[in-house]
């Protein structure tokens, strides 16, 4: 809150950040910088700025505050061209951000790094704060140029090769991750395409998926995820994209396949948080998540005929999920009758209570808990392989039948109305990836609710959940592959005899052309 | 069979706003530092010119058969980039020395009349970048605090 | 049939990691060599 700023603090600042910049333009070599650096904190303590905690945010509050408005002032000049416009704001941004560098890592005493870590944060808390008012301030007129170029060139300058700042890796990815957290397009969407950018700038994505230990940035980075896609979900669920959306659409999926490629096991892991928060009909973009696989393991042809996948060493390990996806299992006490029924199939009265819980409107479209039922489905899933695993069987289509877990999949394929069921086979369509216990559990899963089905609807859903997973372009789950290479080839499905199948010549053409490549 | 959604207002306005900023892109050179010499946004060529990289063209044998000039040109306009840096590597392996205070490459010209364990001095080459040319120094002292 | 993501700029079967020259979720083509900062002596960034 400026208005109490100590009188005289504003020219101040306006002539420490001018002498400032002036000297980083000219200085031709930054090598020299230190002696530079150190003149000019006497100049600043000479000021009275270093004073307190205090009078050092207001300081930075207001010389960011003073690169803003210079920002809006050269983008509001018509005499400048864009790259002109540009230049001379980066003179000025790089600046104060080189400044700020070199205080984060002078700053405190060598090897304490907490005082490093908190200027950071309150440096960028401040910037932060300034983006949200001047996006109140502005609106549609917001200009993300400044803020864009101040968090890269910050970050870049503090990812430099420097003992000091290598030790600091990872608070200092935490602090820039938190952040774009607080940042999010759903909080700033002015600031929108220039987040994509920063959350995706190669150097970012080097320090928090490759080069931090342990994997320690991977829950960072899958927050950043989230928020992106929770963000672009209300825009993503009706099929006809906007230009603006359209192009953040692509920056995503470009995101994604670079993921895929050099961090599939970022993927695996996380899955399952991600697919809650796409929405459904985004059928390209989730299988680009489904489709990862831990890259030391081998993936045999899915269209190899005979393939055994039950004989596969990898279906016996249950993949890793980061989420603690039970917590959706609310209110605690349908938790409670949840596993009771798992456990000795009462209370009889859970089955028929089963949708009540899932059903949240009457609203078409957005009648169910979508992360209740995808956890829900997951749940009972493992609980049905331990519970197989428990009497040494591997599951397979025949013992998954006859239990409580199966009663309740059942139980959701009759029960749900068409929308229900649609999401209700999503959940399970989704744990269809590479070779692993959940995979092989689900598929089987998927087979029998086809082969104990009691109406053909529910057998043409589920032929229609899969199919649309597999006649986008790919990358397509390995998982998927199998399951439906296996319904269209085993004959106990009897697949051929639907006239679901047969309902349209291009859909038959269709199922005739897949068959082909796997038959 | 989940049929479409209307927008919510809030998401209407988070709309409007993603939209106004669709209008004042980030360019790849935002993410980038400065870099006068070397634009982000590749030019381009006419198409007979070769378009692809030579191979092994990262490598320092690469940058050995350039000539003396091609290497200051590329130390000076091509900073902080690896080219700069493989130049750099070429140059010492012709016995140029770089010196950080006056920022030139030297060379020497003939034996040093006088070397102890802090300096050396003697006619030097080095390489006047404002003129761009290679030039002789008599008498001239190099300071090894100054050697990089 | 949603995108061909094989047109998106990114070479998928590249037995090299691809961010190191991501050039950003807009950019339909990656890094060059020479557009990827590479850590020099700061002795030698003149400007």
């Amino acid at each position: 809150n400026d208005c109490d700023d100590p009188p005289g603090l504003q020219e101040k600042t306006e002539f420490l950040l001018k002498d400032w910049v002036s000297i980083y333009n000219q200085s031709n070599n930054l090598s020299r910088e230190t002696k530079i650096f150190t003149s000019f904190v006497q100049k600043m303590n000479m000021y009275g700025i270093l004073k307190t905690d205090d009078l050092i945010t207001r300081f930075f509050r207001q010389a960011t505050q003073i690169c803003i408005d210079l920002v809006y002032r050269i983008l509001n000049d018509p005499s400048n061209s864009p790259l002109q416009a540009r230049t001379k704001i980066f003179h000025w941004i790089d600046a104060f951000v080189h400044l700020i560098a070199l205080l984060v890592r002078h700053s405190g005493e060598a090897g304490n790094p907490t005082t490093k870590i908190n200027l950071l944060n309150k440096v960028l808390g401040i910037v932060l704060g300034i983006l949200l008012q001047d996006q109140e301030l502005h609106g549609t007129a917001f200009q993300q140029l400044g803020y864009h170029r101040f968090f890269v060139m910050l970050f870049l300058e503090l990812s430099s090769p420097d003992a000091v700042l290598e030790s600091l890796m990872l608070s200092i990815m935490t602090a820039f991750s938190h952040t774009y957290h607080l940042l999010n397009p759903a909080l700033a969407p002015g600031f929108c395409y220039a987040w994509l950018e920063l959350i995706s700038h190669r150097i970012f994505i080097g320090r928090i998926l490759a080069q931090i230990p342990q994997q320690k940035g991977w829950p960072l980075y899958s927050q950043l995820l989230l928020d992106l896609f929770r963000y672009l979900a209300p825009f993503l669920r009706n099929a006809e994209l906007a230009k603006p959306v359209q192009l953040l659409y692509k920056g995503t999926l470009r995101v994604l396949l670079v993921l895929l490629h050099d961090f599939p096991e970022f993927l695996c892991d996380y899955h399952f948080g991600f697919c809650d928060a796409i929405p459904p009909n985004c059928i390209q973009m989730r299988n680009i998540i489904l489709a990862a696989f831990p890259r030391n393991m081998r993936l045999p042809d899915p269209f190899t005929p005979n393939l055994k996948v039950d004989m596969l060493a990898e279906t016996a390990t249950a993949p890793k999920i980061c989420s603690n996806y039970v917590f959706n299992i609310q209110p605690a006490n349908f938790k409670k009758d949840l596993d009771s029924y798992l456990k000795a199939r009462a209370p009889v009265t859970f089955l028929s209570e089963l949708r009540s819980h899932l059903q949240i409107s009457n609203e078409p479209g957005s009648r169910y808990n979508i992360p209740l039922m995808n956890a829900l489905v997951l749940y009972v899933g493992t609980q049905a392989i331990s519970h197989i695993r428990s009497k040494n069987f591997v599951p397979n289509t025949s013992n998954i039948a006859h239990s409580a877990h199966m009663d309740i999949f059942q139980n959701l394929a009759v029960d749900l109305d068409t929308e229900g069921r649609y999401l209700f086979l999503n959940a399970i369509a989704n744990q269809l990836r590479y070779p692993n216990s959940h995979t092989h559990y689900f598929s089987c899963a998927v087979l029998h609710l086809f082969a104990e089905a009691n109406s053909e609807a529910i057998q043409e859903q589920i032929t229609r959940v899969l199919l649309e997973r597999l006649i986008v372009n790919r990358p397509h789950p390995w998982g998927l592959l199998i399951t439906f290479i296996e319904l269209i080839k085993n004959p106990i499905y009897k697949f051929w005899d639907h006239d679901f199948v047969h309902c349209a010549p291009e859909i038959s053409r269709l199922f005739e052309s897949v068959a082909r490549s796997c038959m | 069979p989940l049929g479409t959604l209307p927008l919510h207002k809030d998401h209407q306005l988070q709309f409007k706003m993603m939209e106004a900023a669709y209008y004042h892109l980030p360019t790849p050179a935002d993410s980038e530092r400065l870099n006068i010499y070397l634009p982000r946004t590749p030019v381009p060529t006419p198409q007979h010119y070769p378009q692809q990289q030579l191979p092994l063209y990262d490598t320092v044998e690469f940058y050995q058969r350039l000539s003396t000039e091609t290497l200051f040109f590329v130390f000076y306009y091509m900073e902080g980039s690896k080219a700069q840096y493989l130049a750099a590597k070429a140059l010492k392996k012709q016995s140029w020395r770089f010196h950080t205070k006056y920022m030139m490459w030297f060379q020497r010209h003939e034996e040093p009349k006088i070397i102890n364990d802090d300096y050396e001095q003697g006619t030097y080459i080095y390489f006047d970048y404002e003129k761009w040319s290679q030039r002789k120094k008599e008498g001239f002292t190099f300071e090894y605090k100054y050697l990089e | 049939l949603g995108n061909d993501l094989t047109g998106l700029g990114l070479n998928l079967n590249s037995q090299e990691s691809l961010h190191p020259t991501f050039a950003g979720p807009f950019a339909d083509h990656p890094c060059r060599v020479q557009d990827v900062e590479c850590n020099v002596p700061t002795e030698y960034l003149i400007n």
